[in-house]
């Protein structure tokens, strides 16, 4: 099982469509480092991605320096991996 | 002896144990319930489609298709509910009832089983199906942009890096084609839901282009009426369109291939969440957001049953 220790998935609202096509380029700045979970559509809808722990600084000094705000929807990922995973295991005792 | 009584519907299951309890399901139910193999995936795992029927021949259909996107866990156990709630309902509920006498429903609970058990054994987050060709370095396609309708449109992207890589021809996916082979030959399917999550949508087509589809006031208010009936149970909020005014423009994608297929009430939803888990669902979200999505699903069946075309 790959580990996502430390990776977080980060809530990004985009102002503008300009905002937008920023977000849009990091899957080309970054390829197969920026996983997102909703992708950029739409200034209305958030962005929501994940960024592996090796990446954080980087990701955020880029959404910082172009003015993008954002906040932390999931601090670490593995910490929910293992709660579903201990849950599922309950689960398969009872 | 293990039965789907023993099985915990609150809880999220491995790949053997959803098809455990799909065999179990269909003998336990065999009045009402059978068990379908409508192809292989590309590691040769049996990819299975539950059927409800009462009886007749070649009824008018609806199909319902969850997992499509392997790390969507909650639309596989969504699907588990409502198969069970199908067969609970039979004989008393009104709508369930009168559907089941009048037409037959398929159920395709892991439509992406190569992807699916992928999550379970390597990587939780992994979206596409596994399929790999010689020469390309990455894995897997995005089942939702392989289909033939805008195949390789905006919204779809032509690197096999990509999340969204539509592969390399219209339904070169086995476990796309096996159900474009399947509705095709069934011939009268009237409604097609994929689900999907999560965003707390219920969308329909088109998402290949800004066009809206020659049905589109219809689907507009039987949308309504179905995030309006979701809203009531635990006071979701879903927003609701087409694909591509309500989201984003996205090519190859199931709904429009099955729009331009002549099944007009062709819906996408994505579920929950509402932006705390993303993919990491709770296992105790489970029942409420099946139960909700049930009553969605139920006014599209009952509006799909009333207005025959």
């Amino acid at each position: 099982q790959m580990n996502f220790t430390g990776d977080q998935v980060l809530r990004v609202l985009a102002k503008n469509e300009k905002q937008l096509s920023l977000l849009r380029d990091l899957e080309g700045l970054k390829p197969q480092k920026v996983d997102f979970w909703r992708g950029p559509a739409r200034p209305s809808l958030p962005v929501d991605m994940r960024v592996p722990f090796s990446e954080l600084k980087d990701i955020k000094a880029y959404l910082e320096s172009h003015g993008l705000a954002y906040s932390i929807m999931i601090k670490d990922i593995q910490v929910l991996l293992d709660e579903e995973r201990e849950a599922m295991a309950k689960s398969r005792r009872l | 002896e293990r039965s789907t009584s023993s099985f915990s519907y609150s809880s999220y299951h491995t790949l053997e144990e959803i098809y455990t309890w799909i065999d179990n399901f269909a003998t336990e139910h065999s009045d009402i319930a059978s068990k379908i193999r409508i192809g292989y995936s590309f590691e040769n795992r049996s990819i299975l489609v539950l059927k409800f029927s009462t009886g007749g021949s070649q009824r008018p259909a609806i199909w319902i298709d969850t997992g499509i996107h392997a790390r969507e866990w909650i639309t596989h156990a969504t699907g588990i509910w409502t198969a069970r709630k199908i067969v609970n309902e039979y004989g008393k509920d009104r709508i369930v009832t009168n559907v089941l006498n009048a037409m037959d429903i398929f159920m395709e609970i892991v439509s992406n089983p190569d992807g699916f058990a992928f999550t379970h054994s390597m990587n939780r987050l992994w979206r596409k199906n596994k399929s790999s060709r010689p020469g390309i370095f990455c894995i897997g396609v995005d089942l939702n942009r392989n289909w033939k309708s805008g195949f390789g449109g905006n919204g779809s992207n032509n690197s096999p890096c990509s999340e969204t890589y539509h592969g390399p021809s219209p339904q070169s996916e086995p476990e796309v084609a096996a159900i474009v082979d399947f509705i095709t030959a069934h011939g009268n399917i009237k409604a097609l839901i994929s689900i999907h999550s999560y965003s707390q949508m219920l969308m329909y087509p088109y998402g290949h282009t800004l066009e809206p589809v020659s049905d589109q006031e219809e689907l507009y208010s039987l949308a309504k009426n179905a995030v309006q009936a979701l809203y009531e149970v635990h006071g979701m909020e879903y927003i609701f369109g087409s694909i591509s005014t309500t989201l984003y423009v996205a090519s190859g994608i199931t709904v429009d291939w099955a729009y331009d297929s002549g099944i007009k009430y062709s819906f996408s939803f994505e579920l929950r969440d509402t932006g705390r888990y993303g993919f990491l669902l709770p296992a105790a979200q489970i029942v409420p957001t099946a139960q909700e999505t049930w009553l969605a699903i139920q006014t599209i069946m009952e509006h799909t049953l009333n207005h025959p075309y």
